[in-house]
């Protein structure tokens, strides 16, 4: 890692997998 | 001149080639059921991408706020995160970019050759469960990105949607004690060049 890296990320969350198995059974 | 022209369309050609590496990735590491996933056909070689209206826009939004460090050649890697239901790390996809000076971009670089080059790497990751042990049940996923510089700096460069702030990664959150490092592709073209490496939890639980 060089220096003065740093780590960004998205503050939410992807859709878990329990919302996308009750939208595919919502079809 | 031609030189910013080309770090743009750089940028374009990186996050449109990340957007299919992380479904592929989401769909063969089992991410999210197969059943949301259609194959489809990218730099010629068949890929799954995701049906998901919500998982797309995610993806798509993350990227969009990925390009300006790549732009502007700031994003040193973006990393693909597989958490457990704990939120620990399972498997981290390492995509490591560095581009060259500007001074050695003139306009004959060609930029389909990375396209070829690319293709390779989305068939590594097409076959990449066969070198990785199963992740357990109920995992998740998180994009993350490394800046060359002050976090607090480009910070203000990756807010570019609005309702998608980004916040800095806790970097104990993030990392996995002795990892079990897995090389996948190297790909070296004039402009960019790009490794991309698997860092794999010992034990999965």
């Amino acid at each position: 890692k060089s220096a003065g890296a740093h780590i960004l990320k998205p503050l939410m969350s992807p859709p878990n997998r329990e919302e996308i198995l009750t939208t595919l059974l919502e079809l | 001149d031609i030189a910013l022209l080309f770090l743009s369309v750089v940028a374009d050609i990186l996050c449109e080639f990340l957007e299919v590496a992380i479904h592929l990735i989401l769909y063969v590491r089992e991410v999210y059921p197969s059943g949301i996933f259609q194959k489809r056909k990218k730099y010629n070689v068949p890929v799954q991408m995701s049906c998901h209206p919500e998982l797309n826009q995610y993806i798509q939004d993350t990227l969009q706020c990925v390009k300006p460090l790549i732009e502007k050649n700031e994003a040193e890697k973006v990393v693909v995160v597989i958490m457990d239901k704990e939120h620990h790390p399972v498997e981290r996809f390492v995509f490591e970019i560095s581009q060259p000076p500007l001074l050695s971009i003139s306009s004959e670089t060609l930029l389909s050759h990375v396209e070829q080059l690319l293709r390779a790497v989305i068939l590594k990751i097409s076959v990449c469960d066969a070198v990785l042990d199963n992740n357990p049940p109920g995992c998740t996923f998180t994009v993350l990105v490394y800046t060359r510089e002050s976090a607090t700096r480009n910070m203000e460069k990756v807010q570019v949607i609005k309702d998608f702030p980004w916040i800095v990664a806790d970097e104990q959150e993030v990392l996995m004690q002795e990892p079990r490092l897995i090389p996948l592709k190297t790909m070296t073209s004039d402009i960019v060049k790009m490794q991309l490496y698997v860092e794999e939890r010992a034990h999965k639980g």
